[in-house]
């Protein structure tokens, strides 16, 4: 799975998600990444998400917006939400998977509760990216 | 506000192998795409929604990830494929799933927003609807990558070997979901 989230200079926010599901899928078998609130949500007011991992977990789960609730009524910050969100999924449904969210006011969020989860971003002229829980790198755009 | 384009290139148990090449991919896609974000003379307004449209086709055509040119395989062998996009702005999204031998879902998704007065089409139906809006079919099985077939493969001999042991599907499929599989997790 691929996914994007931008905020622009306006404050719009959006999200996009595309994947090929998983080897060995059945015929017709839909993931979570053309579901809104499951793979892909946006609204200016709140922030953007794109997920992935165990498409049927995310889907039974509303990954997605789950983590945009959690901004909006809790007043999370989007790391928090994303984190929270993520790790209750797993606690809850075993299923594993991972989230990239940008909040209304500009704060990210990215977290994974699978083994890995490749991920990068550009801001302020400098690319952030990763792939291990505990390893940030950066370098010029 | 400062533009940000943040991306993901999938989760599960990406290889030592694979990461490096997620990590190229996503840098590039990030390079293309964050260009719609900055006002210059060639792009006079600044918008997230090509941002991402582009940041995903990117990497779709990279074998790298497992989205348009790379695509996991279904039981069949083959490659069935699904997207979305919304606009956060006006609460608009389109959605596409089922698509089969069409590269860029995720553009076909946002002619569903743009050009429908609905949300999701699935199926032969958008399908055709991608036909008729010029978005190109490849020849059969022209996203099916070596290495996804290889994958795919393995994941028929386990299922063999694993019907050969007398377990039943569903105790396979809870299996799955306690660790990440070899191929990734979608």
């Amino acid at each position: 799975t691929v996914g994007a989230v931008a905020i622009d200079i306006e404050g719009n926010i959006a999200a996009a998600t595309s994947t090929g599901g998983i080897t060995g899928k059945m015929l017709g078998r839909i993931g979570d990444s053309s579901l809104l609130g499951c793979g892909t949500y946006a609204d200016n007011l709140v922030g953007g998400v794109s997920a992935t991992g165990h498409g049927e977990t995310i889907m039974r789960f509303n990954l997605a917006q789950k983590i945009m609730a959690k901004i909006h009524y809790e007043c999370k910050t989007a790391q928090a939400a994303t984190e929270e969100a993520c790790k209750e999924m797993t606690k809850r449904l075993l299923g594993t998977g991972g989230a990239i969210t940008i909040g209304s006011n500009g704060q990210l969020g990215v977290y994974w509760t699978t083994r890995r989860m490749a991920w990068a971003y550009v801001k302020n002229g400098e690319i952030c990216y990763g792939v291990d829980h505990d390893k940030t790198f950066k370098e010029p755009l | 506000i400062k533009p940000i384009l943040l991306v993901h290139g999938g989760a599960g148990g990406i290889s030592d192998t694979l990461a490096p090449r997620k990590v190229d991919g996503m840098k590039q896609a990030l390079r293309v795409a964050v260009k719609h974000l900055l006002v210059t003379k060639d792009i006079s307004k600044s918008s997230a929604l090509d941002a991402v449209e582009a940041a995903v086709r990117i990497m779709e055509c990279d074998e790298s990830f497992n989205a348009g040119y790379g695509s996991c395989l279904n039981i069949a062998g083959k490659v069935e494929v699904e997207a979305s996009i919304m606009d956060g702005s006006e609460l608009r999204a389109g959605c596409v799933a089922l698509l089969h031998d069409i590269i860029h879902p995720v553009s076909v998704a946002r002619c569903i927003m743009h050009k429908t007065r609905h949300v999701f089409l699935a199926g032969e139906a958008a399908q055709k609807f991608a036909f008729n809006q010029g978005y190109e079919q490849l020849a059969e099985n022209s996203l099916v990558t070596e290495s996804a077939q290889m994958t795919w493969q393995k994941h028929q001999e386990r299922h063999v070997r694993c019907s050969d042991m007398a377990f039943t599907r569903s105790e396979i499929d809870v299996g799955s979901i306690k660790k990440d599989p070899p191929e990734g997790s979608g």
